[in-house]
C-alpha cells in the first residue's frame, strides 16, 4: 500500500550543518531516506542534498513517509516543493 | 539601466565617489533564470582575475563560458546556465553590468546602460526556467552561493503570498546567508495593490518595492478628429503617423459570441473579416493574444495597469479607463473612425517616484511587527540587458540584447547594487549594518494616493538613496543571536532554534524578546484589537559609524494619517568613539486608530549632517 501512495517532492530542512568534524551530511540524508522508505537503494528518491552551507535534502516521499521524517530528531520542517515565479 | 542610476544620484564616471579596488573584489550572486555570457554588459575587458576568496565554479553547461567579469555559473534546471528568459540577464546587469554606451530598445530609452557597481563580479545561479523556480532548486542555489563566497545575493523570485519561515525556501536560504555575513536583497512581489501580498517577510531579508523614475514611456493615440489620447506601452513599431480605420471588438463579434464578450476580445469572439487591416479596440488585455490572429494591424486596449508600459508584439497602446471610454464614445459617434498609434515617446515623470500598482503591499502576514517591504527602488520601465533568446512578449518574434521590463524583479537588483556600493566603503560591515544604512537614509516618498497603496505598507522606509546610504552616521545592528531571539519571540522552540543555529539556545519568557524589540531600522506594532487608547514601546540601540565624537538629537515628524504621540528617551545621544553603542526607548501613544489604514510617524536622529530616519507604523486589523 505504501508503494501505491502518490509520491511528491518534499524539502526536508535540517538547520545548520552540525559543527562536529565526523558529520557527513550526505550519509546522514541517505540513512534517513533508507530508514523511512525501507529501501536499500534510494536512487530515484533523492532529488537534492543541501550540504555546503546548511543541512537538508529534497526527496520524493509519500504522505506517510513525510509524516515520519517530520518526527525525526534533527528535522526542523518538511514541506512540499512548490514553484515560485520570477517577478 | 539607462536612467535609473542617474535618477538616484549615482552618476557615471568621476561624478561618483567610488572605491574601484574593493568594488572589483565584490561578488554579487544572482539567483535567477541564468545569464547571457556574451552580453557586452558582462564583458571582462579591463578586469583582472577573480578575487582570491572566490571558491565557485563555472558550470554553465555547453557553449557557456565565464570570464573575469562573470566569474561563476551553476545550473539547477538541467538546461545549462544560459538565460533563455531574459530576466536573469536583466537583473544581473541592473546590479552590476558594465557601462555600455548608446543602448536602447529600438531607439527608445537611449543612453549608456550600466549597473550600480560596474566593476563588481557576477556569479549566476540558474534556478528558474519558463515554468518557474522550484523551491528545491532555490535552496541548492543558496547552498552553493554561500559556500562559493559571494558577498551579496540578489533574488527577484517569489510567490503570491508569504509562507511561515520554516516552510519558505527563500527565508531559509537567506537566514543561512545572513549567518555567513551575506546580505540578501529580495523583490517584494508583484501582487499589488492589494494589502498583505508582500512575499519576502523575514527581517534578515532586505525587501524591495518598485517605483517609477523620472523617465517614463507613453504611446500616444491620435484620433481621426484630431484628439490625442496618451496611453502606455513600449511601442517600437513606427506607423509613420498614418491613420487606419479602427473597429471596436463588439462591432466585430463573431456569430458564436455575445457582443459583451467580443468587446473584451475574448478568443473566438471576433470575425476576422471585420478586423483585418484595422486597429482593433478591446475593453481588456485579451486582445493582445488574438489581435494578430484576426488580422488586426494594431491594438488599443483598456489597461489594467495604466501606470506601466509593457512591450507588445504589435503596435499597441493601453489606455486608462477614462480615456478608453472617451475612445469608445468617439467610435460610436463617428461613421468612419480612424486613429494612428505613434511610436513611444519618453516623458519627464514629475510625480516620480510613485509605487507601481503591481508592487506587493504589506502588512507582513507572518511577522506582523516587522514592516515590509523595507524600501523602494526603480522598478518601472527599466531598460537593461536581455537575452537574445528571450521572448519580448508572448508571440513576439523580435530578438534584442537590451529590453524594457517592469516589476519588483527590476527594483531588487537596484538595491543589491546599492548594497554592493555601500559595502565597497565598508567591506567588513554586517548585512544588518548595510540594510540599516540603506533604510535610514531613504528619501521620503510623497504618498499622494489614497488607501493602503500609498502608505508605508507600499514603500517601507522610502526610496533608496545610494550616496546617502554610503554615509549613514548611525546604524541599527543585528546579528544571528538577535534573529534567534526574535524567533523565540515568534514562538519557535529552543529545540528547533538549536538545530537551525547549531548553537545552544534558551528562549526566555522575557517580554524584552518581543519581535517589536528586534533592533530593526523601522518600528512597527500591530494592535490585535482596535484600541481606543494604546501605548506601545520599542527598544532600540544605535551604533556610531560616523565621526568619533558626535551628538544626535531626536526629532519626530508626522507621517500619513498621523495621530501618534511619540516620546523618545533619552532624546539626545552622545557618542565619543566609533562603534560605540547607545540605546533608547520609543513610546508611542494614541487613540482611535483607523481600522484599515496604518498610522505613521518618523523618528529622525540628526547630528546636523546625518539624518537617521526610521518609520514608526502602528496599525490594527
Amino acid at each position: 500500500t505504501e508503494d501505491s501512495q502518490e509520491k511528491q517532492v518534499y524539502i526536508v530542512y535540517m538547520g545548520s550543518l552540525p559543527s562536529r568534524v565526523d558529520y557527513t551530511p550526505m550519509s546522514h540524508h541517505m540513512s534517513i531516506l533508507q530508514e523511512i522508505t525501507g529501501e536499500s537503494s534510494i536512487e530515484g528518491r533523492l532529488v537534492r542534498n543541501y550540504k555546503r552551507s546548511f543541512n537538508g535534502f529534497a526527496a520524493r516521499l509519500t504522505e506517510s513517509e513525510r509524516e515520519r521524517v517530520a518526527e525525526m530528531d534533527g528535522v526542523v520542517s518538511v514541506f512540499p516543493n512548490k514553484k515560485l515565479q520570477l517577478q | 539601466t539607462t536612467s535609473s542610476w542617474d535618477f538616484m544620484g549615482l552618476k557615471e564616471g568621476k561624478k561618483t565617489n567610488r572605491n574601484p579596488t574593493v568594488e572589483s573584489d565584490t561578488i554579487i550572486g544572482v539567483i535567477d533564470s541564468g545569464i547571457t555570457p556574451e552580453s557586452q554588459s558582462f564583458s571582462d575587458k579591463g578586469f583582472g582575475p577573480p578575487p582570491e576568496k572566490w571558491k565557485g565554479v563555472c558550470s554553465g553547461g555547453e557553449n557557456f563560458t565565464c570570464n573575469n567579469k562573470l566569474i561563476g555559473a551553476r545550473d539547477y534546471t538541467n538546461s545549462g546556465t544560459r538565460d533563455t528568459e531574459g530576466h536573469g540577464t536583466h537583473t544581473a546587469s541592473t546590479a552590476a553590468g558594465n557601462a555600455v554606451a548608446d543602448t536602447s530598445f529600438f531607439g527608445i530609452g537611449n543612453g549608456t546602460v550600466r549597473g550600480g557597481v560596474p566593476a563588481s563580479r557576477i556569479a549566476a545561479y540558474k534556478a528558474c526556467n519558463a515554468t518557474g523556480c522550484g523551491m528545491e532548486a532555490l535552496l541548492s542555489a543558496f547552498d552553493d552561493a554561500i559556500a562559493d563566497g559571494v558577498d551579496l545575493i540578489t533574488i527577484s523570485i517569489g510567490g503570491e503570498s508569504a509562507h511561515s519561515f520554516e516552510t519558505d525556501s527563500i527565508a531559509i536560504g537567506t537566514f543561512h546567508a545572513m549567518a555567513n555575513g551575506i546580505l540578501t536583497v529580495s523583490s517584494a512581489g508583484n501582487s499589488g495593490p492589494e494589502d498583505s501580498t508582500v512575499c519576502a517577510v523575514a527581517p534578515w531579508i532586505l525587501t524591495v518595492a518598485a517605483t517609477t523614475t523620472n523617465r517614463g514611456f507613453v504611446t500616444k493615440v491620435v484620433l481621426g478628429n484630431g484628439k490625442t489620447l496618451v496611453g502606455k506601452s513600449v511601442n517600437a513599431f513606427d506607423m509613420k503617423g498614418q491613420k487606419y480605420p479602427i473597429v471596436y471588438g463588439k462591432s466585430a463579434a463573431s456569430s458564436v459570441c455575445e457582443a459583451e464578450n467580443a468587446a473584451l476580445c475574448e478568443p473566438e469572439c471576433l470575425e476576422a473579416s471585420l478586423v483585418k487591416g484595422k486597429i482593433l479596440v478591446c475593453a481588456s488585455t485579451k486582445g493582445l493574444k488574438v489581435a494578430e490572429s484576426v488580422g488586426a494591424i494594431a491594438l488599443i486596449f483598456k489597461s489594467l495597469k495604466p501606470d506601466v508600459a509593457f512591450i507588445h508584439p504589435l503596435p499597441a497602446s493601453g489606455l486608462p479607463e477614462k480615456d478608453f471610454d472617451s475612445l469608445v464614445s468617439y467610435i460610436e459617434s463617428t461613421e468612419s473612425p480612424s486613429a494612428a498609434i505613434l511610436k513611444t515617446e519618453e516623458i519627464f515623470n514629475r510625480t516620480s517616484p510613485l509605487v507601481g500598482s503591481f508592487s506587493s503591499r504589506g502588512p507582513n502576514t507572518i511577522a506582523v511587527d516587522i514592516l515590509k517591504p523595507d524600501i523602494t527602488a526603480p522598478g518601472v520601465e527599466i531598460l537593461a540587458a536581455f537575452s537574445p533568446d528571450g521572448e519580448l512578449s508572448q508571440g513576439d518574434t523580435r530578438h534584442v540584447k537590451y529590453s524594457v521590463l517592469s516589476g519588483t524583479s527590476m527594483s531588487c537588483p537596484h538595491v543589491a547594487g546599492v548594497a554592493a556600493y555601500v559595502k565597497t566603503f565598508y567591506p567588513k560591515w554586517s548585512p544588518s549594518m548595510i540594510q540599516s544604512a540603506i533604510m535610514t537614509t531613504a528619501w521620503p516618498v510623497n504618498a499622494t494616493g489614497t488607501g493602503i497603496a500609498s502608505t508605508e505598507f507600499a514603500f517601507g522606509a522610502g526610496h533608496v538613496d545610494p550616496i546617502a546610504a554610503s554615509n549613514p552616521g548611525l546604524v541599527y545592528e543585528l546579528d544571528k543571536t538577535d534573529h534567534i531571539a526574535f524567533l523565540c519571540g515568534m514562538n519557535y522552540t529552543s529545540k528547533i532554534l538549536r538545530i537551525i543555529s547549531d548553537e545552544t539556545v534558551t528562549c526566555s519568557e522575557d517580554k524584552e524578546i518581543s519581535p517589536r524589540n528586534l533592533n530593526y531600522p523601522s518600528m512597527t506594532a500591530r494592535l490585535s484589537v482596535p484600541h481606543s487608547n494604546f501605548t506601545v514601546t520599542f527598544n532600540r540601540t544605535l551604533t556610531n559609524v560616523g565621526p568619533s565624537s558626535s551628538t544626535y538629537k531626536s526629532k519626530v515628524v508626522a507621517g500619513h494619517r498621523s495621530n501618534l504621540n511619540v516620546n523618545v528617551t533619552p532624546s539626545v545621544l552622545s557618542f565619543k568613539e566609533v562603534n560605540e553603542k547607545q540605546s533608547f526607548r520609543v513610546t508611542v501613544t494614541g487613540s482611535d486608530l483607523d481600522s484599515k489604514l496604518p498610522s505613521s510617524a518618523y523618528l529622525i536622529w540628526s547630528d546636523g549632517t546625518h539624518n537617521v530616519r526610521s518609520p514608526i507604523v502602528v496599525y490594527t486589523g
